[in-house]
């Protein structure tokens, strides 16, 4: 559960970056 | 609006829905509210005739989101020359679905003694939008990857506050903060909303302390929704 956790921030961070700069 | 105030939904103020000179003396204004997880339609009657009104009954066409009257409206006396009365109107929304166009159009019938009025009042899709928006993070991540570019619309977007004030204000109108990040300075916020008929919708805000304009991006499956949507974001955050 916490290794799902962990990788759901991940994939946020990972979103956040490729939206960041255009 | 009392009752309203108390979630702190942002309620649009009153507008003439239907002028007198069109309503053989009837003014109609109104607005769309959303109290304890249900749909108002708050408006206030006016008797610009020369005489008294009364028989008054309310029907809904046929729309978008199945809204109909939860209960008939209930102005018990007579409106006398020029009264005026605040009329709260809940609304179910388990009606008959119609696709309109636009998609938030809703075609109301007043009836009283003199004579059926029609007129047309557009919802705010906020009125629409439930309290159990908030899409668990796997479900917002899969979605957002799973919806093509075409699905996404940008818009630029004013808001005079912080990232946490904008989250806080937003909240309040049932849209939710899935994920937040900072990067460089800048905040990206990652929302989702559910429509009253279990569409979900979501966004993202790119934002720069100092900038007030920032950057929406909605993304969902009908993107007619995505003008209503930005509209709602520009009611909530600009009032």
């Amino acid at each position: 559960h916490i290794g799902g956790d962990i990788d759901l921030d991940e994939s946020f961070s990972k979103l956040a970056e490729s939206r960041s700069n255009p | 609006s009392g009752p309203g105030l108390a979630t702190g939904m942002y309620v649009e103020p009153k507008t003439v829905w239907l002028p007198a000179a069109k309503g053989k003396g009837l003014e109609v204004s109104g607005t769309f509210g959303r109290r304890q997880g249900q749909v108002f339609m708050d408006m206030t009657f006016t008797n610009k005739a020369m005489q008294q009104m009364s028989q008054f009954a309310i029907q809904l066409n046929k729309n978008s989101f199945g809204l109909v009257p939860a209960s008939p409206l209930s102005i018990a006396s007579p409106l006398n020359m020029n009264q005026t009365l605040d009329v709260s109107l809940p609304l179910n929304t388990n009606g008959p679905v119609q696709r309109m166009d636009p998609i938030n159009s809703l075609q109301v019938a007043v009836k009283n003694n003199i004579d059926v009025l029609y007129f047309s009042s557009p919802i705010p899709l906020h009125a629409l939008f439930v309290e159990t928006g908030e899409m668990e993070r796997r479900d917002f991540l899969n979605e957002w990857k799973n919806l093509p570019a075409a699905n996404e619309v940008q818009f630029p977007i004013e808001i005079h506050m912080t990232a946490d004030e904008a989250v806080q204000k937003l909240k309040t109108s049932n849209i939710f903060t899935v994920a937040r990040r900072n990067l460089d300075g800048q905040d990206m916020l990652y929302q989702s909303l559910k429509l009253t008929n279990n569409i979900f919708i979501m966004a993202e805000i790119k934002m720069q302390p100092g900038n007030p304009t920032a950057t929406l991006s909605i993304k969902c499956q009908l993107v007619d929704f995505s003008n209503l949507v930005h509209e709602s974001y520009k009611a909530i955050l600009q009032n």
